[in-house]
């Protein structure tokens, strides 16, 4: 099983799109792909048509009653896509970090019940929220590969400076190594801004930046306005062709870039 | 003093660039405008070319030692524009909802530094975090405006009506009213589900819209690069032009809409 993070402190970078993308892309080359969305404000279960108002388990039931947990299984939602499954979030989960506050031990909830999902999944996709908090630190821990969107844009480079010295911080905890790929996206060959930050972006961070790009597509906007991964929608749109360009890359990697 | 919330649980939505552009228009104006930047990721902050993460004073401070606080003044920093000043984010700001968990009374922190600030300045403009937790509290205690970006796609859809409910249950401890509108942006009329979401918008909530659009311009990307306002670089680019009307109704009519 391979466990994915999907992550960025700055908002709007194409988190969700790309774990819709590339969790869709999985599925229908015939893994069992189980997508779990982190963000409270749950834009990844409102993709597939659930309610993060209402639902009734989800991702913050694990957190409730570690261990007493409704088995995980009920927690896995199928979708109308084979292979494709969903654990949602609840709008609840915004206030984990006032419930835990301080206390111990709460980064590896996420982890173990990943754990103990291990059999019935070969692909676990992570969407994080646009916040550093409890709910990243435990993505990180449950995860051994990390994919961080950037956009092509200045203020999201000076964000990712950031990001990268907050991951060093929190995997310093870590055993195991995590290694990341930069994903640029939205890029916009037209605008010198996307032109100089993919160049920025390339010199400073030359080993871990995946050697392509997400174009801007604005089929992603219909995707999701029919709730269905850009693939299903039309597998040779351009934002389609480069994710399963990404998604070829990182599995021949084994890892990283 | 008008104090404006821009705020949307929605990440990348606009809600730094309608900040900085209202803003911006202000101060061309002549009038005096603070801008608070509340994201612990600092774009804002970033935009005019401070650093989030080694920024000695910011609005952390506010909370840190309440009422034996830095002077309000030391806390706003010049721009390198006429009458345009910004109070700072620290990344730091990210482990508040921690540190302040269910203790009482955090939510007024930032209204009544606000208050102590009113003969300094006309307009104060609060960019907030993509996420609900004590620092939108106190963002939406301490406005008598409220300005909602709102992405005219599928998906910004459905958040803005969990925006709502959540801005409901807020605003009940309120005493005063806090009008809002509704700022549909990235407006693409090349694209069907910008058309559809804006049509759906408009009819689910005709009287807090706005009766335009911010529609897409790569300019922002470019102004963002040069860290201006896009109404300094251009200020007869579409989305200029099109916040320069936005901002002449919201005077206009007083309040909201
Ligand atoms: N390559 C692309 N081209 C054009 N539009 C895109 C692209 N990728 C994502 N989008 C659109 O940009 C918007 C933001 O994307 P998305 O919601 O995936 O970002 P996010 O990082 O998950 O946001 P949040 O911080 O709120 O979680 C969506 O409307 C999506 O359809
Ligand atoms: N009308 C527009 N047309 C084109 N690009 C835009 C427009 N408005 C904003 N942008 C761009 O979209 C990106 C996201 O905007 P911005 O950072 O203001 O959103 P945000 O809601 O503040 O994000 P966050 O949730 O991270 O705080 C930026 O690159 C910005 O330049
Ligand atoms: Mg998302
Ligand atoms: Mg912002």
């Amino acid at each position: 099983m391979s466990v994915w993070a999907v992550a960025n402190q700055k908002g709007g970078v194409g988190k969700t799109t790309t774990t819709v993308t590339m969790a869709g892309l999985l599925a229908q080359r015939g893994k069992s792909t189980l997508m779990i969305d982190l963000d409270p404000h749950g834009s990844l279960t409102t993709y597939f048509g659930y309610d993060p108002d209402s639902i009734e388990t989800s991702v913050y039931s694990l957190f409730q009653n570690e261990g007493g947990v409704p088995s995980d299984a009920s927690l896995c939602l199928a979708t109308q896509f084979d292979n494709l499954y969903l654990m949602p979030a609840s709008t609840a989960l915004a206030t984990l970090d006032r419930q835990l506050g301080a206390r111990e031990g709460m980064g590896l909830v996420l982890a173990r019940a990943i754990q103990r999902l291990a059999d019935r999944f070969e692909h676990v996709f992570i969407d994080c929220p646009p916040v550093l908090g409890v709910l990243m630190v435990n993505a990180l821990a449950a995860s051994d590969r990390l994919l961080i969107p950037v956009q092509t844009e200045f203020l999201a480079l000076k964000g990712l400076e950031r990001m990268l010295r907050t991951l060093g911080m929190i995997l310093r905890a870590r055993r195991r190594p995590l290694s990341y790929i930069i994903v640029p996206t939205m890029f916009d060959r037209r605008t010198r801004a996307s032109l100089e930050s993919l160049k920025n972006l390339r010199e400073h961070h030359p080993d871990e930046i995946w050697k392509s790009v997400i174009p801007v597509d604005t089929q992603f906007r219909e995707a999701s306005r029919l709730g269905l991964p850009l693939t299903q929608l039309n597998a040779h749109s351009r934002g389609a062709i480069a994710y399963a360009t990404l998604l070829d890359t990182v599995l021949a990697s084994g890892n990283g870039g």
